[in-house]
C-alpha cells in the first residue's frame, strides 16, 4: 500500500526525504551558514560564501581590516586604492550604510514551482528534468528567483519563465555594497509556531554584521491546513500573537543595531479558486477535462491539500478561512502597536499584504488573475507574481518606509567600473 | 488516509503514461520506458527497478485502459480507511471509461486486480 516501500522508488523517497529536512546549509565546512555549493540550503538561498574554510568570512559581515587585501564580506569590493592608499571597501562603502535583507517566510517567500511541464504529458521531455536534482534538492523551492531573495540569472527556462525582480536586487542596484547579502529563511508549510525555530537559522551577529530588513512574511500557513475538519486545526489569534513575539524576541537578540523588521498580513486567498476552479489541470490537458477544483476536492479527500480551506468548492469555508485570516493579521497588528517600542536593535513596521495590489496591477494592465498562479498546484504566485509582488512591496516602502532601504549610494557606478560582476552568485 | 501522497502520485503517474503512450503512439512499455529514459542519469537505476516491479502491472492496467482512479485503487495505493470516502480524480474523460455505468467503481477495481493477478501468474508460470 505505501508507494515508497517499492524497489527503486524506496530509493527515491529517502532521497526526497533527506533533501526536504535540511533548514542550513549542507556544504558548509567551517559552520558560518553560508555555502560554496548551490542547493541543500547553498547559495540559492543565501549568499554565495566567497571562503568555506574561514569562520569569519561571509557575506553581510563588516568588513575584516577594511579588506585591504583580500574580500572577508564577499561583496566582491577589496583592496587599496593606490592614489589615496585608503581601502576601496572604506572609501566606496565606508559611509554607505549598507544592510542586508532577509525574509522569514512560507512556501510563497520560498518561492515554490513544480514545474508544469513535469505534468502534462504534452510537454514531457528529457529537457524539463535537466534540472531536477537542483530542484529537489531546493525543496521545489525557487528562492534564487523569489520576491525578496531573487538574483542571478534564469538559467531554466525550460522549466520556469518570467521576469526576475527582488527586494535584494532592488537593494543592491541602491548600494552595490549589499552585493550577495541577502538570506531566505523560508520553508515549505512553515507557519508562525513553526518559525519560532526556524528563525534560529538566520545568520546575523549583533556585533559583527551590518544591519538587516527582515521580512515576516507567514502569509498562510496559520489558516492552511489538510485537516477535514480545518478551522479547529487553525492558529488562533491569541497563539499567533504569542509565537510572533516570541520570534521577534529571538531577532531582538540577534540583529545588529538599525536593523528593520516588516511584518506582513495574511492573504486573502478567495481570488484562488475563484480564478482557478473551471480551468484544466496540466495533469489532464491531453485529456482536457481535469479542471482544478476537482483537483482540489481529490487532494482534499487523500487529506493532503496544503490548504483546505482556500483550496474547496466549499464557498462558505472559503468565507471562513477568510474571516480567520483576517483575526491573524489583526493580531499581527496588535503585535505592531504593542511592541514597536520594545526593541532598540531595529524599527518594528507593518504592512498589509500586497498581493491584492499586485492582481489590481496585473489586471489593470490587461491581465487576467490566474496567470500569476502556479498551474501546477494552483495555489502559489508564479514567477510573473513574484517579481510583481517585489515591486508593489518596494513602491510600498518607497512611499512609507523610505527609512528602511537607505541611501542610494553615490559610489555605485565607480563599483561597477572597478568590480564588474562582483564575483557574481 | 486513503493512500494520501502516494495515491496523488500514483494516479498522475498513471494519467500522464495513458496519455503520453496516445500523444506519441506507442505502447506501454516504450512508454515506461522513455519516462526512466528521460530523467537525471542519477535516477535512473532507481526508476528502472520501480518499473521492473510495477511495469509488469501497469502494463495491463494501462492497456485495458482502466483509467488512474481504477488503477491505482487495483494497486491499491489508493485505498478507502474505515470511515472515509472513496477519493476519485475523475480525470479520465467519460469516453475513455470502457465498462457503461453498469459496473461500479468497487467491480471494476475488482476486476482490475483480477487481470493482474492473472498476468502475474502467467508470468510467473506454474
Amino acid at each position: 500500500q505505501n508507494i515508497c516501500e517499492v524497489p527503486g522508488v524506496k530509493d527515491i523517497c529517502n532521497w526526497l526525504r533527506k533533501a526536504f529536512k535540511g533548514r542550513k546549509p549542507s556544504v558548509d565546512f567551517d559552520n558560518d551558514m553560508f555555502s560554496i555549493s548551490q542547493g541543500l540550503r547553498g547559495s540559492s538561498w543565501r549568499g554565495k560564501d566567497c571562503s568555506d574554510t574561514s569562520r569569519n568570512v561571509y557575506p553581510g559581515t563588516k568588513p575584516l581590516a577594511e579588506d585591504r587585501t583580500f574580500d572577508s564580506n564577499c561583496n566582491g569590493i577589496f583592496g587599496v586604492n593606490k592614489k589615496t592608499a585608503r581601502s576601496y571597501e572604506e572609501e566606496l562603502c565606508g559611509a554607505s550604510q549598507p544592510r542586508g535583507v532577509a525574509v522569514l517566510g512560507d512556501s510563497i517567500s520560498a518561492h515554490f514551482h513544480m514545474p508544469p511541464q513535469w505534468l502534462d504529458a504534452t510537454l514531457i521531455s528529457e529537457k524539463v528534468f535537466e534540472h531536477l536534482i537542483l530542484v529537489v534538492e531546493n525543496e521545489i523551492d525557487w528562492p534564487m528567483l523569489s520576491t525578496v531573495t531573487g538574483h542571478g540569472k534564469n538559467n531554466w527556462t525550460e522549466v520556469i519563465t518570467g521576469p526576475i525582480d527582488s527586494l535584494y536586487l532592488r537593494i543592491r542596484d541602491r548600494n552595490r555594497c549589499n552585493h550577495r547579502d541577502y538570506q531566505n529563511i523560508a520553508a515549505n508549510g512553515e507557519d508562525s509556531i513553526g518559525m519560532q525555530n526556524l528563525v534560529k537559522t538566520l545568520a546575523r551577529n549583533p556585533q559583527r554584521d551590518h544591519p538587516i530588513i527582515v521580512l515576516y512574511a507567514l502569509i498562510g500557513n496559520d489558516v492552511c491546513n489538510g485537516y477535514p475538519d480545518t478551522v479547529a486545526h487553525m492558529t488562533t489569534p491569541q497563539a499567533m500573537y504569542d509565537n510572533t513575539v516570541n520570534t521577534l524576541e529571538h531577532l531582538h537578540a540577534t540583529l545588529p543595531n538599525n536593523s528593520h523588521v516588516i511584518m506582513m498580513g495574511l492573504a486573502d486567498a478567495r481570488i484562488l479558486y475563484n480564478s482557478m476552479g473551471h480551468r484544466i489541470h496540466p495533469v489532464a490537458t491531453h485529456w482536457g477535462h481535469f479542471t482544478y477544483g476537482q483537483f482540489y476536492d481529490f487532494m482534499n479527500c487523500l487529506q493532503i491539500s496544503p490548504c483546505s480551506g482556500w483550496l474547496t468548492t466549499n464557498g462558505t469555508l472559503r468565507n471562513l478561512t477568510a474571516e480567520r485570516a483576517e483575526e491573524l493579521s489583526e493580531a499581527l497588528r496588535k503585535v505592531y502597536r504593542d511592541h514597536k517600542k520594545s526593541y532598540y536593535n531595529f524599527d518594528l513596521h507593518f504592512i498589509e499584504n500586497p498581493m491584492p495590489n499586485a492582481v489590481r496591477e496585473w489586471v489593470k494592465h490587461g491581465g487576467e488573475a490566474w496567470q500569476l498562479i502556479e498551474p501546477s498546484d494552483g495555489f502559489h504566485s508564479n514567477q510573473i507574481g513574484q517579481a510583481l509582488l517585489a515591486k508593489v512591496l518596494w513602491r510600498e516602502f518607497e512611499t512609507k518606509h523610505p527609512e528602511i532601504l537607505g541611501p542610494v549610494n553615490p559610489n555605485n557606478e565607480e563599483i561597477g567600473r572597478l568590480f564588474g560582476n562582483q564575483g557574481g552568485y | 488516509i486513503n493512500g494520501g501522497y502516494g495515491c496523488a502520485a500514483c494516479t498522475a503517474l498513471v494519467a500522464i503514461v495513458e496519455q503520453l503512450a496516445e500523444i506519441k503512439n506507442s505502447t506501454v512499455v516504450e512508454t515506461l520506458d522513455y519516462l526512466c529514459y528521460i530523467l537525471p542519469v542519477e535516477l535512473r537505476p532507481s526508476c528502472r527497478a520501480a518499473l521492473e516491479f510495477l511495469g509488469p502491472m501497469l502494463v495491463v492496467l494501462v492497456e485495458h485502459k482502466v483509467g488512474p482512479d481504477v488503477a491505482c485503487h487495483a494497486l491499491t495505493f489508493c485505498y478507502t480507511n474505515p470511515g472515509q470516502p472513496t477519493c476519485h480524480s475523475m480525470i479520465p474523460p467519460l469516453h475513455r471509461r470502457l465498462k457503461g455505468p453498469s459496473m461500479t467503481f468497487e467491480e471494476k477495481v475488482l476486476e482490475a486486480k483480477q487481470r493482474i493477478q492473472f498476468r502475474m501468474k502467467k508470468t510467473r508460470g506454474p
